[in-house]
């Protein structure tokens, strides 16, 4: 199974 | 804002792609600014005043300590006495910006604007995700249509400048060999990504004639076009074994 990754996994809000 | 130019960040509600786009201070006619700013503004908004103004209008962006509200005016070049004010709010969006960590890339190709749009779109037709794949010899963009087996792969060899088209009878993978002038490589990298992001992200071909594929294992897909004024850079999240 292939799922969509979020970016906000990878970059964090300042 | 900040003294070396306009830095504008935007991300899609679902998180899959955001978008940077520097604009240097030397692309405009005077550049003053007495500290750094970040505003949160509707892009839409914002796109619906400045497509008010002409090409050769003059426009002025203002904002002022603690605005509440970005102000543009446009000028006519050869009529200065005629100008037209707009204001745009600013929006709160709970955050100022996503601070994207500088890594080094494994692996970068850089192709035609032109051509990576066409690879797009034709790999959007077959399938909702794709692979790209970068090896030493060249790189490899596949997408599979899983209905009818049906497979589309765009292929660019290093230091090739033939530029041929196969067509897929008996199952064999389409595919274009095309010229590919600049690159760099670490290790071998691959990624899946969404095709209808990468086309989005293709269509920016009328800024920059190349473009750059930068890739890490397990980290967003970079799509960036550089140009004389600034740079425009697409981070894509890949889509995972889950």
């Amino acid at each position: 199974l292939v799922a969509q990754s979020d970016l906000l996994d990878y970059y964090k809000p300042k | 804002c900040s003294k070396e130019g306009i830095m504008l960040q935007g991300m899609d509600e679902f998180h899959i792609s955001l978008v940077e786009f520097f604009l240097s201070k030397r692309s405009f006619e005077s550049y003053a600014l007495c500290h750094d700013l970040c505003m949160s503004l509707p892009i839409d908004s914002l796109a619906t005043v400045l497509k008010k103004a002409n090409d050769d209008d003059v426009c002025t962006l203002k904002a002022g300590h603690k605005a509440k509200v970005l102000t543009v005016a446009i000028e006519t070049r050869d009529q200065p006495w005629l100008v037209s004010k707009h204001d745009v709010p600013f929006i709160d969006l709970g955050s100022e910006y996503l601070v994207i960590s500088r890594i080094p890339y494994d692996a970068k190709i850089t192709v035609w604007s032109t051509r990576f749009a066409r690879l797009a779109h034709e790999l959007h037709q077959l399938s909702g995700s794709l692979d790209i794949q970068i090896i030493h010899e060249g790189a490899r963009f596949t997408a599979l249509d899983e209905g009818s087996g049906k497979k589309g792969c765009f292929i660019f060899r290093r230091a090739k400048v033939v530029d041929e088209y196969r067509d897929s009878e008996d199952d064999e993978p389409a595919g274009a060999i095309i010229h590919e002038f600049h690159r760099y490589f670490h290790k071998a990298t691959s990624l899946r990504v969404s095709t209808k992001y990468l086309v989005h992200a293709s269509k920016r071909a009328p800024l920059s004639s190349k473009v750059s594929v930068l890739m890490k294992e397990d980290q967003p897909l970079l799509v960036q076009y550089d140009f004389y004024e600034g740079v425009l850079k697409f981070y894509i999240a890949p889509r995972i074994a889950d």
